[in-house]
């Protein structure tokens, strides 16, 4: 109906801006129906402006301030509807140091009221986490999960083993 | 409503019956390339009623079940049990604790179940359809797609507003 | 054939003149997100003849003049310029080493010069076009696209094919 | 022409499975000709099994192992007509720590006949490299690129930093 697409859309762009401001510390987002008269149908354009740059169009981005983007835009929906559970495969792999520590500080306060799965490789997400659960193939091509503590010593181990 | 726990056999890589137990808050999941880690995501996201191949990287659904390895053979069926609690009723079913079970045979035969009850795949849909799992959806993100919402054409990316709504 | 510097002003993110040395072997180029290092790669896929704006992440070419920042106001022109040896003859011109450089106006004019000499797109374009540079080619690959080549359709793929025969 | 097309795809074809047992360790990868009787103009299938696993279809490989799979087609048809300079743009994102030592052992001995950029985050891929250059925005939307060995003592400090 056009009266709960209208009212959703205004809390997502509010919500879009919020997180985007949270992750980029500063700048400014925006979601714009191209249709005004037609809502029921209108495509939705993204605007998204990182700090101390001018506003262009998203395709000039890099890599992970898009990431970044589309995360604060799907975090911003998913506090309109927060789902009870949430599974989030490799979405912090474009990110450096200084927005995965951002990422995560968001991250986990969404984790509070959901659950939140996040396939990983990233040190900064793994440390952020309360729960780890390692996957190995020690059989080949036979998939086997390992518990949680030895998770744990395999990071050590790759911890010491890289410094 | 609260995930308690997954349980796969012969699916994808998980050839053993293999149990994942949920946490509340954040969980990570770590392993090497290609240890099955996406894998578990593919299962959640079939048991909730997935049915396009392309979602679960296969070419034709019957891909899912194990196909073998070098020390094993294949098997004939993939099974996949999501356990949730449902004490605040948000799943608008009876029990305070849901099972829903899929399955799927070399055959192409499938079954679904409710709490060991035989369903169809479309009340398993319905039940989860009101809370953000439905399955185009802003709570289940592949590996690699976190960018499409951006790429998209701008009447596209509208299904993941529609969903919130 | 070795490639020696680089030099870009105005181009994207680059404001000011910079200068990049280029050095035999590997290379890394790093720094933070949106720091500049895939700018980098533009202008030589630029320089080099490149003319789809969406191979360089631009809705139009004129956005790849430096726009502007908090501080400071946008440029009118990009340029870039790109040096290498040519010792080997492996590019079809008499010079032992080989400057080339694009320029590209607020207005929308251009202008290419090849060693000072004015030139067209298309002299630029056919000069690097037998040494695997030519712009839809399998030595210059673009962030996020390593794995279009297994993706894509298999007639789609044939042209990285036919680049190399 | 036909024959020389014909002889390229061969060749590419014995390149991309002799890379990707390397970095696979094992396995095999294969092209196929759709049409082999129209070789101007049939589409390419790609085929490859990792170590250990039955022959599928490629869709169904890990991140990783397609963006492996992808460097190992690429090097492939690199060798078959090498350009004197190679641009990558983190073609290593997706690479676990195993896989980014195999990746930079066969990128290293490209690089030795050929000049490679590779833009990248990774540190085993940074270690492996002859020179590094950092690019900054200490004023903001301005790029500026710093002598290399100050990106050295950055990655020095980040390194102590994370252990
Ligand atoms: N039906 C099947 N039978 C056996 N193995 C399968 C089946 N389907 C997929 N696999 C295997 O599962 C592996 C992929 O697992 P998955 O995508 O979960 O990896 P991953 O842990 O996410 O890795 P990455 O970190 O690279 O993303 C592939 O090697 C594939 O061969
Ligand atoms: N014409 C322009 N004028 C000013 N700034 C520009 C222009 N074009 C692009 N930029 C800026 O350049 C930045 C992107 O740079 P680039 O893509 O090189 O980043 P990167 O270092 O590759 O980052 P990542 O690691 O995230 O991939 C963007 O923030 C964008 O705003
Ligand atoms: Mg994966
Ligand atoms: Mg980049």
């Amino acid at each position: 109906t056009r009266s709960l697409f209208s009212k959703t859309f205004e809390q997502i762009r509010e919500n879009f801006n919020m997180v985007f401001t949270r992750l980029f510390e500063g700048g400014k987002a925006d979601l714009v129906l191209l249709d005004e008269r037609n809502i029921l149908e209108s495509g939705i354009e993204i605007k998204a402006r990182p700090p101390g740059r001018t506003l262009k169009s998203i395709s000039l981005l890099s890599g992970g301030e898009k990431a970044l983007t589309a995360i604060a835009l799907l975090f911003g929906i998913f506090m309109v509807k927060p789902s009870p559970f949430c599974v989030l495969d490799e979405i912090d792999a474009a990110l450096d140091e200084a927005n995965i520590s951002r990422f995560t500080r968001v991250l986990v306060e969404f984790a509070k009221k959901s659950q939140f799965i996040i396939v990983t490789h990233n040190r900064g997400t793994i440390e952020a986490s309360d729960t780890m659960y390692g996957v190995t193939m020690e059989e080949s091509g036979v998939s086997k999960l390992v518990s949680v503590k030895f998770a744990q010593e395999e990071i050590e181990r790759q911890r010491r083993k890289s410094s | 409503m609260y995930f308690k726990n997954l349980v796969m056999q012969g699916f994808k890589s998980f050839a053993d019956e293999t149990k994942l137990e949920f946490e509340p808050g954040l969980t990570a999941i770590v392993g090497p390339n290609g240890c099955g880690k996406s894998n578990i995501s593919d299962a959640i996201r079939w048991t909730l009623g997935e049915q396009r191949p392309t979602a679960l990287r296969l070419s034709k659904m019957e891909d899912i079940i194990f196909s073998g390895s070098e020390a094993r053979k294949p098997l004939g069926m993939a099974e996949v049990s999501l356990t949730v609690t449902n004490e605040d009723k948000k799943l608008p079913i009876e029990f305070t604790e849901v099972t829903i079970t899929r399955r799927l045979f070399q055959s192409g035969e499938s079954e679904y179940y409710i709490n060991k009850a035989p369903v169809r795949l479309k009340d398993i849909q319905e039940l989860f359809m009101d809370t953000g799992l439905g399955s185009s959806t802003y709570s289940l993100i592949e590996q690699g797609k976190i960018e499409l919402i951006l790429s998209s054409k701008p009447e596209d990316r509208r299904f993941l507003f529609e969903e919130a709504a």
